[in-house]
């Protein structure tokens, strides 16, 4: 996945993703792509959730799904997580839930807890921060203001590290892919650089849905398990969703 | 790059997006909060129940391939149904109304909605 949180000259903020899932999750010969991506993205739904006829937080999600991995709450923040692999991975967790230790949350249900119930964007990061988790993530998180925007490194039961937008040091934009961004990604999976390169190219003067939609459509930002990209911006109350394949030649992930 | 990973030049002009890239748009529904949990996803599950299937088809397809004896299956099918009324309210309760409605065994729904954790390795 690829993740993006900016803010542009006016602090207007956008956040923004690729979604790439399936990996090693047996290979299409006939389509030369993923399998479960690609069957994936027919389960591809926008969802307005509403309480008392009245949106309540908006997401783009997998129909059979009810966690989340990509969310806005109008007005007050956006929200998207991306996998974070690590040895003491979720199935530890898993294993442990069904050994009767359950003091850890699901991820994607805390993503979708802190859609549904958090009131503000400070309130969001506390709870991404500290709640223990059952798996290790990165939760990507804007909100409405200036430099409302970071990253959250989460192991199971801590969080590492949170990279915040900062302009007055030039962070104007923060961005993960699936690796700690203080280390280097894996070579054979760069996917941060060739993202942040054109990030920089496109500059904060013209940052807007359409620079955002084209840095993610580069390749290999844009690989064969990218399912679908999402444009938020909170202040405008705009989610945009979009179904995507790479064409041949194109990075298996 | 003519060679993986096959970077381009930062892309300029894709939006509004069309061309190769873009497989299609995203259609919207609603999900009502005020309803009881089992009912909130059974519009939109009758519409996607079939896609729903093939893509949980596959992943048992894939299961199979690796554990050829089908013992994961049942363990999921049998073993992890147990476990429903252990998740978090409304979580297990939306997750049952999503097999009522599909009509795919409970403890398939189940382990889609907890894929991520099982695959963070």
């Amino acid at each position: 996945c690829t993740s993006v949180v900016a803010e542009d000259k006016s602090g207007k903020l956008y956040h923004a993703r690729n979604l790439d899932f399936g990996l090693f999750l047996g290979w299409d010969v006939k389509n030369n792509s993923w399998m479960v991506t690609q069957l994936l993205r027919p389960l591809v739904v926008n969802v307005d959730f509403q309480r008392n006829g009245k949106t309540v937080f908006v997401s783009t999600s997998f129909a059979g799904y009810v966690g989340m991995l990509t969310g806005m709450k109008p007005g007050i923040f956006s929200l998207t997580m991306n996998e974070r692999f690590s040895i003491d991975g979720g199935y530890i967790g898993v294993l442990e839930w069904i050994l009767g230790k359950r003091d850890g949350m699901w991820m994607s249900f805390l993503t979708r807890s802190v859609l549904e119930n958090a009131t503000s964007y400070e309130e969001a990061k506390t709870l991404l921060s500290k709640t223990k988790l059952l798996a290790p993530a990165y939760f990507i998180l804007g909100g409405n203001k200036s430099e409302e925007g970071c990253v959250i490194t989460r192991s199971r039961a801590a969080c590492l590290d949170i990279w915040e937008l900062d302009l007055k040091n030039g962070t104007w934009y923060v961005l993960e892919t699936n690796y700690d961004h203080w280390k280097a990604p894996l070579p054979i999976d760069n996917r941060r650089d060739p993202a942040m390169k054109c990030m920089r190219r496109t500059s904060q003067q013209n940052i807007s849905f359409g620079t955002i939609y084209d840095m993610l459509s580069t390749k290999p930002v844009l690989n064969k398990l990218t399912t679908y990209t999402t444009l938020m911006s909170v202040s405008d109350n705009k989610l945009e969703a979009y179904l995507r394949i790479c064409p041949d030649p194109c990075m298996p992930w | 790059q003519d060679v993986p990973p096959y970077t381009e030049d930062c892309r300029s002009g894709t939006y509004p997006p069309s061309g190769p890239t873009f497989k299609g748009n995203v259609s919207w529904y609603t999900v009502n909060l005020d309803q009881a949990p089992q009912e909130r996803w059974q519009k939109l599950i009758s519409e996607k129940k079939t896609a729903l299937s093939i893509l949980i088809q596959a992943i048992k397809d894939l299961a199979t391939s690796f554990f050829p004896s089908e013992k994961i299956i049942k363990l999921v099918d049998t073993k992890l149904p147990l476990l429903i009324g252990t998740l978090p309210c409304p979580f297990g309760e939306e997750i049952k109304g999503i097999a009522d409605a599909s009509g795919l065994p409970l403890g398939e729904v189940m382990l889609f909605n907890i894929f991520y954790e099982v695959f963070t390795v």
